[in-house]
């Protein structure tokens, strides 16, 4: 059919692709959108914290094409709760080309009690950014839950480490990134700049040996993350702890020759 | 600063290359009507139709556009003629088997995002820059 409205003309032309020429059409598609080949992710939960947090981004960009109107950066994943801390305003998010959220890659949360310190590991696989793209800002996310065995006016000091070297037999050594003092009757989402730590990384990728995460009381005891409402590996899937980082491109994408 | 005479010459003489031009314009006109003056059509690009929505999670397709048509004289200015486009019609009139037309091609261009997941299930939100037609003209 033959349509004119607004000037556009419009027709659809129904017709059915053989299974070359749907495979061709699909190749194009890919190398359009700059992938050798077809992404076959083993966990695809849309549900999860990090696919919602950048559902939840993709929706604020387009509002921002579609009106002119900018959403406000902090005010995001209200869904699951207030951030009860941010780094940024919205200029980085809407100067940035890219955006990419970085599942934890250890598969169980060790409450691990070394040397009269607990802690809680995380690592991130930033080895398949594409090329051209640097690093403009880098956020670690964890949920912090309300603790109903702690008094409401208690207060706890999180603070996360960058593991410089690991040692089997004592502590890794470690460089202070980030502290939140947080209450036991918060809840939300808790945001660390990990922005140098993730150009570390992206530069040097042995060096990636990944963050660990530290609560102590006011009196400088150390406390089981856990016990102070950071969600953990069998806590909901929406709650789970990740990394993002935004992009700038730094050279022009050129499609290869084919 | 030509004379009297040699004005009303010429004045003749652009008459006569007036009314070739208008003849030509008529033909021309006669078959732009048949066939389809420069303009945007509409094409949708579903990502949900490929079967990908195993990975990409938004959009499930984009309204992408192509541009379609002649360029034929006279370009009026709802074609979005570039000024060197008018010329090469006009240069296309005087010498149609050696000159093509001007091409009927995007002039503005949108971006799209798009969300998806990599094979390590981590997530990647892209802006694609040209990807959408927003206006077609004569090049």
């Amino acid at each position: 059919s033959l349509t004119t409205d607004n000037g556009i003309h419009s027709s659809f032309i129904y017709g059915r692709l053989k299974s070359q020429e749907r495979r061709e059409m699909q190749r194009e598609i890919l190398s359009i959108l700059g992938l050798p080949h077809r992404p076959r992710p083993h966990l695809h939960g849309k549900h999860n914290s990090a696919p919602m947090f950048m559902l939840d981004l993709y929706n604020s960009m387009l509002m921002e094409e579609a009106g002119g109107y900018s959403y406000p950066y902090k005010a995001l994943f209200t869904t699951q709760g207030p951030p009860l801390a941010r780094l940024h305003d919205s200029t980085f998010l809407s100067d940035a080309d890219m955006v990419m959220s970085f599942v934890n890659l250890v598969e169980y949360d060790m409450e691990i009690f070394h040397q009269r310190r607990h802690h809680r590991e995380f690592r991130f696989d930033l080895s398949k950014i594409p090329e051209g793209e640097a690093v403009t800002a880098a956020e670690f996310r964890i949920y912090k839950d309300y603790t109903r065995e702690r008094f409401v006016n208690e207060t706890f000091q999180i603070t996360i480490y960058q593991v410089l070297e690991e040692n089997t037999e004592s502590e890794s050594d470690l460089f202070p990134l980030d502290t939140r003092t947080i209450w036991a009757a918060e809840e939300g989402w808790l945001v660390f700049d990990i922005t140098a730590t993730s150009n570390h990384w992206v530069v040097n990728p042995n060096n990636n040996l990944g963050l660990q995460l530290f609560v102590q009381t006011t009196t400088g005891q150390s406390v089981n993350p856990k016990m102070a409402g950071l969600i953990g590996r069998l806590g909901p899937q929406n709650k789970q702890p990740f990394m993002v980082a935004f992009f700038k491109a730094t050279e022009v994408h050129i499609r290869s020759t084919r | 600063s030509a004379g009297g005479k040699h004005k009303n010459q010429g004045r003749s003489r652009s008459s006569k290359s007036q009314e070739s031009l208008r003849a030509t314009s008529l033909a021309e006109n006669s078959s732009s009507d048949q066939r389809q003056a420069c303009m945007k059509h509409e094409l949708y690009v579903s990502f949900r139709d490929l079967g990908w929505q195993d990975w990409i999670i938004a959009p499930e397709g984009y309204a992408a556009y192509y541009c379609e048509g002649e360029c034929s004289f006279p370009l009026n200015s709802y074609m979005n003629a570039t000024n060197h486009a008018i010329v090469q019609t006009l240069v296309h009139l005087i010498n149609p088997e050696n000159v093509p037309k001007p091409c009927c091609a995007p002039t503005q261009l949108n971006a799209i995002s798009v969300l998806y997941f990599d094979d390590s299930s981590n997530v990647i939100l892209k802006k694609y820059r040209n990807m959408v037609v927003r206006a077609c003209g004569c090049h």
